[in-house]
């Protein structure tokens, strides 16, 4: 269980990695270790966080699995991302 | 009774509580979210006068560990962000090796990625 | 995580640094 977890933390901290890498590249400005090392613990947490809301959602609406309608409440607060993840949702149901 | 103050109320409220013209911060409002990287560039609104801003970031330094709870816990999100915070703290004065990543590079399996 | 990267480098940019470092993170995070 503890090693699952760790597995999981080791893949999202290398998909950042190479996130940071990119806008470093686009913004011409590096990101140094501690602060890839930051946002990967801070968007690991943030998933605990979506997997719990996700998982209410879906169940408030008598679900038992979660879809992207549950996805898009996630994105509630904030109308460009609401609709960022709308269009993102529809490129993807095509 | 309708939710509404009464009259009374009213003229309690307008005295103790009210920010107007006399006081030097005449309201308070929070930053605008927007989102960069979602081209989002919002016009940095010009602080209209009298209006204090309220900031997120200038109390951080407090904002590395749990302060006093009344009633209520703090959320599992507060208790999320004060770990982070207090991580940034440790991580501060590295210089160029990073402690988490030495943890965590043994877990990483590049299926795990894909 | 492209947010935090963007807002991250917005703050090293302001205050003239060509490198994010912890202090520029923690300084966009709450508000994230």
């Amino acid at each position: 269980q503890f090693s699952h977890r760790q597995r999981l933390k080791a893949a999202v901290h290398y998909a950042v990695g190479r996130l940071c890498s990119e806008v470093a590249l686009d913004k011409q400005v590096q990101f140094n270790k501690q602060t890839v090392a930051a946002i990967a613990e801070v968007t690991f947490r943030q998933c605990e966080n979506f997997a719990k809301d996700l998982e209410m959602f879906a169940r408030h609406a008598k679900r038992s699995t979660v879809t992207t309608e549950d996805v898009k409440l996630l994105a509630r607060r904030s109308n460009s991302l609401l609709k960022y993840i709308t269009e993102k949702n529809e490129e993807i149901a095509q | 009774k309708d939710g509404f103050l009464s009259e009374e109320e009213f003229n309690l409220w307008k005295r103790l509580y009210r920010l107007g013209d006399g006081d030097q911060v005449k309201g308070v409002v929070l930053p605008e979210p927007h989102f960069p990287s979602l081209q989002e560039d919002a016009m940095p609104k010009e602080p209209t006068a009298g209006i204090r801003q309220l900031s997120l970031s200038e109390w951080r330094l407090w904002q590395d560990h749990p302060l006093p709870t009344h009633q209520v816990d703090h959320s599992d999100r507060c208790h999320h962000f004060i770990s982070v915070m207090q991580m940034i703290e440790e991580m501060r004065q590295e210089e160029d090796e990073c402690s988490y990543e030495r943890k965590i590079k043994p877990f990483l399996r590049m299926e795990d990625v894909r | 995580v492209v947010e935090a990267a963007v807002r991250g480098v917005q703050q090293a940019q302001a205050e003239d640094l060509d490198i994010v470092d912890v202090d520029q993170l923690e300084k966009v995070l709450p508000q994230l």
